[in-house]
């Protein structure tokens, strides 16, 4: 039994559908490839020094980490796709994953998950507005795009409601006090809206299910701008 | 390891965000 369990610290990742993305940062590269796995790139040392050292190449559902450490240890430099994978590779379960391990798996969960939470998943044209449903269910991220100028921001922590004048606010959950007309009928627009697009994600994903192939039907786009 | 994951945001990726959203009203 152990006492601390990389569960207990972060979900297993998931990227699928998630489009391919390389991105940098100080000491390490994320990408989401082709494949729909996640790879971390870790760098050591800086300038003409700077190499790769070690690789974290995680399925696309976040349950299968291969490791690996290139050129027998001493790195590659940074080439603009992760060095491929060596014979001797570490390949761990998401159960079983050492923990120190447990941090860069966290990092690359992390972006998965921002990336998710901008990658629309089902978009809907409305009358008066364009509203999209994230990746990132349950409780998915919505975004409301007004025709006219305005916008609504919905996840599980706020809503910010952005006027078509520019003036903006944000409620942290709860009650929303104090809003003008204008701005109760963006909300209920983008409430009606929000809802629908649940209930069409529910239904594409209850015929997803019959399908035996593992073709998503995902993204999806309904109906379009008047 | 200094993974710090606010680094991320930058303006590359702020136009990936953009590529992912279905035309119409960017």
């Amino acid at each position: 039994y152990q006492m601390n369990a990389l569960c207990d610290k972060v979900s297993p990742l998931r990227a699928h559908r998630l489009k391919p993305i390389r991105q940098r940062t100080k000491n390490a590269v994320v990408s989401i490839l082709d494949t729909e796995e996640v790879c971390m790139e870790l760098l050591k040392g800086s300038g003409a020094q700077e190499r790769v050292k070690e690789v974290l190449r995680i399925s696309c559902d976040g349950y299968t980490i291969h490791i690996y450490h290139p050129n027998e240890g001493r790195g590659f430099p940074l080439d603009d796709r992760p060095p491929s994978a060596p014979e001797d590779v570490y390949v761990y379960h998401f159960d079983n994953l050492p923990e120190k391990f447990w941090k860069k798996y966290q990092y690359a969960s992390k972006f998965v998950h921002l990336v998710r939470s901008k990658t629309p998943k089902v978009t809907l044209y409305t009358k008066y507005a364009k509203c999209m449903l994230m990746e990132n269910g349950p409780k998915a991220d919505v975004e409301v795009l007004f025709y006219d100028g305005g916008k609504i921001n919905k996840t599980t922590e706020f809503l910010r409601i952005v006027e078509k004048s520019g003036k903006s606010y944000t409620f942290d959950g709860g009650k929303l006090n104090g809003l003008n007309e204008e701005a109760k009928i963006y909300v209920e627009h983008a409430h009606k809206a929000h809802q629908t697009c649940l209930e069409l994600e529910s239904t594409i994903a209850a015929q997803e299910k019959r399908k035996e192939k593992q073709l998503s039907f995902f993204p999806i786009i309904i109906g379009r701008r008047p | 390891d200094d993974l710090d994951a606010e680094e991320l945001y930058d303006d590359r990726l702020e136009s990936y965000f953009k590529q992912l959203v279905p035309p119409g009203m960017q």
